[in-house]
């Protein structure tokens, strides 16, 4: 209920037929490679980002149902497993307690 | 508060810029905040080096051990902030050009630009944030990046995202009024976010998160800086 916004509640089907969307992801990934200039050095590699890459494209397919408002899909990472993007990608400490030696900004007039 | 503020319009904003294969995101929100504040005190924009921070501020959290920034192994902006104030600040990006890779440190105080006369943390309170973005420039901000993965374009609102696990540094640079939501039925006022991963990436590399309820924890960690000097 943290994330929830009950002005917002909407219940949809997340989940389809998987299938039709991974029809042409040998195209989708032939593009992907070109668009943005990758290549893997053995054909085991390849398979295995092909793999990663469908299971990215039903990812896309899913953040799309859970947020309607944004345009989700193919991006330069979706030849990456989830964790290899927080490894390569992210890198903020987890922290989510203000520090006690940080100052406060004072409060500003928000009105007019 | 105007409806809709971009700094991006009024110059504090460099181009994107793109940290490759490195978990350096904490750099550049850093220098993201501050080139915006030093352009706000002298009128210049300048380009920031995040690889001055990357090789050379290794400042920990007092507060809690394991917490120090190290390179492309992570960092947080608060103790960059704080190591800027105790190294007297930051070089231009020409002179400590961006690598994507951990590096001994080879700063040169000589040629410091920027640096940081004080810095504070906002509170959780969406107006406070807004108000302090209009004042004091663009602010260095926690994500939760869960949906960034998959994001192309547009205000991204999802149902369902942690607001506790903050794993990626952007920095805030405006807010609109409201991108309109079909689904929803109404119009989305958003956050407008400039992101470190390339301009092939997102909206020319910026991110829209819709704002009114801490969504993915955008409004959990936030902190303004403001510049002391300039050569």
């Amino acid at each position: 209920t943290d994330d929830t916004n009950t002005d917002d509640f909407i219940i949809r089907q997340v989940v389809d037929n998987e299938e039709d969307h991974l029809l042409n992801a040998e195209h989708h990934f032939t593009s992907f490679k070109s668009k943005f200039s990758k290549s893997y050095s053995t054909k085991e590699e390849h398979d295995y980002r092909f793999g990663v890459f469908k299971s990215n494209l039903i990812k896309a397919k899913l953040h799309q149902k859970l947020d309607p408002t944004a345009e989700h899909g193919i991006t330069k990472f979706s030849d990456l497993t989830a964790s290899e993007f927080r490894r390569q990608f992210l890198g903020l400490k987890k922290r989510l307690r203000l520090p006690a030696h940080a100052q406060k900004a004072p409060i500003l007039p928000t009105t007019n | 508060l105007p409806e809709d503020f971009d700094w991006r319009e009024k110059g504090a904003v460099t181009p994107v810029k793109d940290q490759g294969s490195c978990g350096s995101c904490w750099a550049f929100s850093t220098t993201g905040a501050l080139e915006g504040a030093h352009y706000l005190a002298t009128g210049k924009l300048v380009s920031l080096s995040e690889q001055q921070l990357v090789d050379c501020d290794h400042v920990c959290d007092p507060e809690q051990a394991g917490s120090c920034d190290s390179g492309c192994n992570g960092g947080l902006m608060n103790n960059a902030f704080e190591y800027l104030l105790q190294s007297g600040g930051v070089v231009q990006e020409k002179d400590y050009a961006y690598t994507g890779r951990d590096g001994s440190c080879k700063f040169d105080k000589s040629k410091v630009v920027a640096s940081v006369s004080n810095f504070s943390v906002v509170s959780l309170d969406e107006e406070q944030i807004a108000a302090n973005l209009v004042k004091n420039g663009p602010l260095a901000v926690g994500i939760n990046a869960a949906w960034m993965q998959t994001y192309m374009s547009g205000v991204s609102c999802p149902y369902v995202c942690a607001k506790s696990r903050l794993d990626h540094g952007v920095l805030l640079v405006g807010f609109g009024k409201g991108a309109y939501a079909p689904i929803r039925l109404k119009e989305k006022p958003y956050w407008i976010v400039k992101n470190s991963w390339g301009q092939n990436w997102g909206e020319q590399g910026y991110y829209k998160i819709c704002r009114g309820r801490n969504v993915c924890g955008v409004d959990s960690m936030v902190s303004t800086v403001a510049a002391a000097q300039s050569n």
